[in-house]
């Protein structure tokens, strides 16, 4: 059963083009293994990004070297994950 | 779970429990609700529709499908309480009452099976397919980026080990090609609604290419008034447009397949979340989602009823 302990869920709003293109260069970066929920397009639209635990760092450090604006949705994806097994199991007791 | 009086609408559910539900519909509303099976996964899990029909043959009618991204679990969770909707308002709702009285629906509720029982059993995150490719380690094609509409173009990855790889060939996929044949053969489906997470909006063609579709401005108002009764039930709102547009430039996607096919009405709903859950929508909020996409759904459906092509 894969794991996602330390995956955390980044909020990402770049404020002009030039910043969605520095996003869409991060997309192409594949050893980082981003995974994106809702893909760089425009300033207009957030870009929601699921980053694994050992690139967490390189990214956030990307992003602040870059001055693009993000906020962390999820502090730790596991930990969502377990609330739901939890639920699902409770509800199947039930 | 025998009956649908112990189907709990409000949690999540496993393939082998979604699949008990469809054939307790069947079984309990088989006047107006059959199953057929439209094919088979690459793992060999059985693709079943519910059909809604009070008779004739080859009647209008309207495809809806849900869970193609198979970690959307929303979609599929959504998908049976709307099967269900379905087949208890025919008779007490004079709109679904009328619409089933001309033309049939057909309900695709788990159009990945594969990668749902994955996402259940090993990976919660996974949004592909699960067939091997050849010569790769990296298994799955993102079933969204696999349909004959602009195949391999912008938006879709050519790497097989990316989430959103289109695949060897157009309807390389068989849960792909099984709808698309099931539509062909039908030869009489008028409306084709896929129902996607997260982000809320309600697109339509086209992604492949940034340009208007030819009914542009009856899309756009009838996307418009069913966000419009979305809102009205929850204050959900839902931003309204084509794929290029709203969202992003991506090839190979459904509905630009079956515009392009000649299928008018076709839309694709991207249900809640706010962005605080992503693919992890709390079950609480299960019902909510389907009874307000039940409501934007009606509302493309009477529209589609009451406007012949």
């Amino acid at each position: 059963l894969e794991t996602f302990v330390g995956h955390q869920v980044l909020r990402i709003r770049a404020s002009n083009k030039e910043q969605i293109q520095k996003l869409q260069f991060l997309e192409t970066l594949e050893h980082l293994q981003l995974d994106f929920w809702l893909n760089p397009s425009s300033p207009a639209l957030p870009v929601d990004v699921r980053i694994p635990f050992h690139s967490l760092q390189a990214v956030k450090v990307f992003l602040e070297s870059n001055s693009i604006e993000y906020s962390i949705l999820i502090e730790d994806l596991q930990v969502v994950l377990d609330e739901e097994k939890q639920a699902m199991a409770l509800s199947q007791q039930r | 779970e025998r009956s649908s009086s112990t189907f709990n609408y409000g949690t999540y559910h496993s393939l082998t429990s979604i699949y008990e539900e469809l054939d307790n519909l069947a079984h309990e509303c088989s006047g107006i609700v059959s199953k057929l099976t439209i094919g088979e996964s690459y793992e060999k899990r059985p693709l079943y529709v519910l059909k809604f029909s009070t008779g004739g043959t080859n009647r209008p009618a309207i495809w809806i499908d849900a869970g193609i991204h198979s970690r959307e679990w929303i979609t599929q969770a959504s998908a049976i309480w709307i099967a269900r909707k379905i087949a208890s308002d025919y008779g007490s709702d004079p709109s679904i009452t009328s619409l089933l009285d001309k033309m049939d629906i057909f309900l695709l509720a788990v159009a990945n099976p594969d990668g749902y029982e994955f996402t259940h059993t090993e990976n919660r995150m996974w949004r592909k397919t699960r067939s091997r490719n050849q010569g790769c380690l990296c298994i799955g094609v993102d079933p969204n980026r696999n349909w004959d509409a602009g195949f391999g173009g912008p938006g879709a990855s050519s790497n097989p080990c990316s989430d959103t790889y289109h695949g060897p060939s157009a309807n390389s996929e068989v849960e792909v090609k099984s709808i698309v044949d099931f539509i062909e053969n039908h030869g009489n489906i008028v409306a084709f609604l896929t129902l996607h997470s997260y982000s809320q909006l309600l697109m339509y063609p086209y992604g492949y290419k940034c340009t208007k579709p030819a009914d542009y401005a009856e899309l756009d108002s009838v996307g418009k008034a069913a966000a419009s009764s979305i809102h009205s039930l929850y204050g959900t709102t839902f931003e309204v447009g084509s794929i290029c547009t709203t969202i992003y430039q991506a090839s190979g996607g459904s509905i630009d397949w079956s515009y392009d096919y000649g299928i008018k009405y076709s839309f694709a709903f991207e249900l809640r979340d706010t962005g605080t859950y992503g693919f992890l929508l709390p079950a609480s909020q299960i019902i909510p989602t389907a009874e307000e996409t039940w409501l934007g759904l009606k509302t493309i459906m009477e529209h589609v009823r009451d406007n012949p092509y």
